[in-house]
Order: structure tokens, then C-alpha cells, then sequence
């Protein structure tokens, strides 16, 4: 473990953190996109399927338990508490994200490190991971004006990916042979798309304005 | 075959 990927991993939790403040908060789920919360919770449930055959730390154990935990809960939240599911954009929300599942499992069954179950489902919930993202901001495109926790949500969703760069170029430089291919050009891939959503949240923020993506 | 990466990361 080291501070960039600590700090990345903590980031995560603090962007699930403010989601579900934003959701329990103001009982809303406006302005979030239930695809991109069921994308998230499919790339938990085929990334972490080690969870119980082999164990890492304490620390990895707790933190895959919370991931998967929080992103079905979200997704149970979004789509049947009575009150929360009201304020679901559905109509906005038309990203048609059965191709990003498909194009990914077939990346991940031609790109893996072994053709095995396990490696091809982890390379599958790497690549689906680093476009799980568009749903929600495509979402956000439409709505216009997008209210703090949501930006800031999407913000710590983005920056948690900056820190795991720089926690691959770290191990790079310690550890002899480490090269994980897959998650670095897949991260790299992923931390661009946020790029121009980057962009628009610091405008908003060096103005004191609502962040505003244009359409 | 050649082992893949050790998963040690979340």
C-alpha cells in the first residue's frame, strides 16, 4: 500500500459517501444516473469475486464489502424506495448502456491476462469501469444546471482514478517487475473521459458559479 | 502458463 493508493481509494469512498448523503439528505436522486450506479454495482460484483477465495488484508476485505454493499444499495434505493425512485430522471437518463456491457466483455475476453473465468470477469469489470461514467455524464449534459453533491460526487469519482496513475507509476519505480497494463491504460482511458467535466467544474469553481456543462 | 497479476489492489 502506498499513499497514492490509499489516498485514491479513500477518495472513492468519500464520492460514495456524498452520494448517498446527497440521496438520504434530500431523499432525491435527481441529476444521477441509475445506469451508471448498475454499471458500477455489475463492475464490483465481477472484480471482487475473490472476495471470499483469497484474502489480501483486513483493509481489502472491509473495502470490497463496502463497495459492493453501497452500490447495490444505491441501485436498490434508486429503483424501489417509494420516495427516492419519484425523483429518478428517467427520461433523461437514455444511455443506452447494454452496449458499454457487451463491448467491454468482449474487449475483456480478447484482452485479459488469462484466459480464465475469473481474469476475463476482472478485465471486463476494468474496462466497463473506465466507461461506466458516461450514463452519468451524459445525464448531467442534459439536465443543465447540476446541483453540489452530484458535481462533487462526479469530481471525487474522477480524481480517485488520478490517484491510482500515480500509484502505478509509484510501484512502477519501487517494485521490479510491476506491470498491470490492463488497469493503466484502462485508467488512463478512464480519468480522460472526466476531462472535460474537469474542466468545467474548476471554471465553475475559480467563478464561485453553478457548474454548468454545455450541451 | 504464465501467472497473471497478483489483484492486491481494490
Amino acid at each position: 500500500m502506498n499513499i497514492f493508493r490509499l489516498a485514491g481509494d479513500m477518495t472513492h469512498l468519500l464520492s460514495i459517501i456524498v452520494l448517498l448523503l446527497k440521496i438520504y439528505a434530500t431523499k432525491s436522486c435527481s441529476g444521477i444516473s441509475l445506469k451508471t450506479q448498475e454499471l458500477y454495482a455489475l463492475v464490483f460484483l465481477a472484480r471482487y469475486l475473490d472476495l471470499f477465495t483469497d484474502f489480501i488484508s483486513v483493509y481489502n476485505t472491509i473495502m470490497k464489502v463496502v463497495f459492493i454493499a453501497s452500490s447495490l444499495a444505491i441501485v436498490w434505493c434508486m429503483r424501489l424506495h417509494p420516495l427516492v425512485k419519484r425523483s429518478y430522471d428517467k427520461e433523461l437518463d437514455t444511455f443506452r448502456h447494454y452496449f458499454l456491457i457487451g463491448g467491454t466483455f468482449v474487449l475483456a475476453l480478447v484482452l485479459n491476462e488469462k484466459f480464465t473465468l475469473q481474469e476475463i470477469l476482472w478485465a471486463f469489470s476494468i474496462y466497463l469501469e473506465a466507461v461506466a461514467i458516461l450514463p452519468q455524464l451524459v445525464l448531467l449534459q442534459r439536465s443543465g444546471n447540476v446541483d453540489n453533491l452530484t458535481g462533487q460526487y462526479v469530481f471525487f469519482l474522477g480524481a480517485y482514478r488520478a490517484f491510482y496513475i500515480l500509484n502505478w507509476i509509484y510501484r512502477y519505480l519501487t517494485e521490479p517487475r510491476f506491470t498491470r497494463w490492463i488497469a493503466c491504460v484502462s485508467g488512463i482511458v478512464q480519468t480522460g473521459i472526466y476531462a472535460d467535466f474537469f474542466y468545467y467544474y474548476f471554471i465553475s469553481w475559480k467563478n464561485n458559479s453553478k457548474l454548468k456543462l454545455p450541451a | 502458463g504464465h501467472s497473471s497479476s497478483p489483484k492486491d489492489e481494490l
